[in-house]
């Protein structure tokens, strides 16, 4: 157990470090974890599952928006869906604090504010998970390939249903570079252009056989 | 509650506390 804490320990150094220390303003960063699900495998009769790989949350850093008075403001959503997004957000702030009504460090400041598009976004990244191939996570692991979608034409016209969603939540770029164990997807609320120095630092970061 | 996988338990947990920080120094009643 303290090996694997230490293990998510650094994992969320490293997803923070890679968003803190960039010269561009990305939104959030998260670490698909390439996993097996047992469970989705089929039985071949003799009790034996086969088990389908797949990219299930692995961790995930939050920077936010910088606040820019010229910049487009998204669409905004219906009062009935702010009040379902803040309702979510109350009632997961009561689960993570136990259950008992109360909230993350008592305050309850958080279920009240507006719930952003990007953070909405990432909170509902979290349930989510792609089979090998499928999705852009999966897509950028099964073919060992930097996908980089950027501007909110690219990402509307893809064909993954992650990238068009993102698209929706106010995302401008997204980003899935695959490591040895899985794949380290990048989002902004900004236009960011493919650069190799976002790339080189994954590598370093993600990949053990690299020193990372 | 006992069913969230403890990644996803502890990445929730560092989202809700980081949100509550962003929004009490962005509150005009912060000190």
């Amino acid at each position: 157990p303290a090996h694997s804490q230490a293990n998510e320990d650094t994992l969320q150094q490293r997803l923070q470090a890679l968003i803190e220390c960039a010269r561009e303003s990305w939104t959030y960063a998260v670490f698909w974890q390439l996993s097996y699900d047992f469970a989705a495998g089929e039985d071949d009769g003799g009790g034996n599952s086969s088990n389908t790989p797949l990219l299930a949350w692995g961790d995930g850093y939050y920077k936010g928006e910088e606040e820019k008075p010229m910049k487009k403001k998204p669409t905004p959503i219906s009062a009935a869906e702010q009040e379902h997004r803040k309702r979510v957000v109350r009632e997961l702030n009561s689960l993570i604090s136990g259950g008992g009504g109360g909230t993350v460090n008592g305050g309850d400041e958080a279920g009240d504010e507006e719930v952003t598009d990007t953070e909405w976004f990432f909170l509902v990244s979290m349930t989510q998970s792609f089979i090998n191939g499928s999705g852009l996570p999966g897509q950028a692991f099964s073919n060992s390939q930097t996908i980089w979608l950027s501007g909110s034409n690219a990402l509307a016209g893809s064909s993954c249903e992650r990238a068009r969603q993102g698209q929706v939540y106010g995302l401008e770029t997204m980003v899935c570079i695959p490591t040895e164990n899985g794949v380290v997807e990048l989002g902004s609320s900004e236009i960011i252009h493919q650069n190799s120095d976002l790339m080189d630092k994954v590598n370093s970061f993600f990949n053990p056989s690299n020193g990372g | 509650e006992g069913d969230l996988p403890i990644a996803r338990r502890k990445s929730l947990q560092r989202f809700l506390e980081k949100r509550k920080e962003r929004i009490v120094s962005t509150s005009p009643y912060s000190p």
